[in-house]
């Protein structure tokens, strides 16, 4: 009755844009964020 | 009609899984993420740029989808997803689960998919975390019957690529060693569990008298107070990067001491061989990132799968207990 899903590691995001060269750009416009769902706003682009 | 719901930053992750949706089925590389509650994939009808990397979801190809029209907007850490809520029948490891709740993405704007290997996420939360009105995946199996326990597993293999896998109904004894030390569930909307302390050669370094933790199949570093973390990339001498990451010499894998995470009495060491990673270039990063700007969880810690490499742990709703163990 055990039902496994096998999973694959993968590379991740930080990977790929760290070879892009891309990594300090991505991080500075997207800071890492806890939580979100108390944030108060609307959908930016509706 | 919008819906937001708490969802980080998925720029580490690293473990997928096959599922399918719809009649016939249609494939997708999804994350299994006990951090989020709802399923979602990217649809045909999605413009963004994002889209276009991923395997999409054509309604019009499924004779079981149904539309409800609803729109949903996912806000995520790094970015969002636009779309509408629909059903159809999703499939995974011989599971039938019909008439299942999940989000087509129309719009995931900006570049946080872009670069991402996998397509969409199937969350594991629990169900008050996810869209209200919808049921989870987790929930509709135990629902239908499909699963003879009210529980789930994780393997997080430490071998390069294969070897993980999550177990839904039970647990397979063979992936860990000793007992399962249970702990109790401190908050039943994340797998969020009480800490006791941080500590290294017997001295307390972060959660001093004890702070909230969540176990994260989402996440894959451990991350913690912005403050708390940067003392302990001072103390194990990591130095920030032009890239914002904090680096570390290599040698030192041999040469520190463990960090224990103390959890309802029991020490959870992790290495350092764990929480420094090499790159393929031979470079070697703090596997410590801090949380920037969260509200109500800015002083609660995200154990990664940088924890969960190290330690089996069974996710089990019917006594809102995690369960971990040494994994093998």
């Amino acid at each position: 009755c055990l039902v496994t899903i096998p999973l694959t590691r993968i590379k991740s995001m930080r990977e790929n844009l760290r070879e892009k060269d891309r990594l300090r750009d991505y991080l500075e416009k997207h800071p890492y964020n806890l939580a979100y769902k108390f944030v108060d706003s609307a959908d930016p682009d509706p | 009609g919008v819906y937001y719901e708490p969802m980080r930053n998925y720029l580490d992750l690293a473990y997928v899984g096959t599922i399918s949706i719809g009649t016939p089925p249609q494939e997708f590389r999804v994350i299994f993420d006990t951090g989020s509650s709802d399923l979602w994939v990217p649809s045909i009808h999605c413009t963004s740029p994002a889209c276009t990397n991923h395997n999409v979801f054509n309604p019009l190809l499924s004779s079981t989808f149904r539309i409800s029209g609803r729109p949903i907007h996912l806000q995520y850490g790094s970015g969002r997803m636009s779309g509408f809520l629909a059903y159809d029948t999703v499939q995974f490891g011989g599971l039938v689960d019909e008439s299942q709740a999940f989000g087509l993405s129309l719009r995931e704007p900006g570049r946080f998919m872009e670069y991402a290997v996998f397509d969409g996420i199937l969350g594991l939360g629990y169900p008050s975390l996810g869209l209200g009105g919808t049921t989870p995946v987790f929930d509709n199996l135990w629902k239908q019957g499909l699963i003879p326990e009210e529980l789930f597993a994780f393997y997080l293999s430490k071998k390069e690529e294969e070897g993980s896998v999550v177990m839904f109904g039970g647990v397979d004894h063979s992936y860990y060693s000793g007992d399962l030390n249970w702990v109790p569930v401190s908050r039943p909307l994340y797998w969020q569990l009480t800490m006791d302390s941080i500590s290294m050669n017997g001295e307390v370094i972060a959660c001093d008298g004890g702070c909230e933790a969540i176990i994260d199949t989402g996440t894959s570093l451990l991350i913690g107070p912005s403050d708390i973390v940067f003392n302990i990339q001072k103390i194990i001498d990591a130095k920030q990067s032009y890239s914002g990451e904090y680096m570390i010499n290599c040698d030192t894998i041999n040469t520190l001491p463990d960090i224990v995470f103390t959890i309802n009495g029991v020490d959870y060491p992790v290495p350092a061989s764990a929480y420094i990673r090499e790159d393929h270039q031979g470079t070697c990063y703090s596997n410590f990132d801090e949380g920037r700007g969260g509200l109500l969880l800015s002083d609660s810690w995200i154990l990664g799968d940088v924890f969960l490499r190290l330690y089996f742990t069974v996710f089990d709703r019917a006594n809102n207990t995690i369960g971990l163990a040494p994994a093998v």
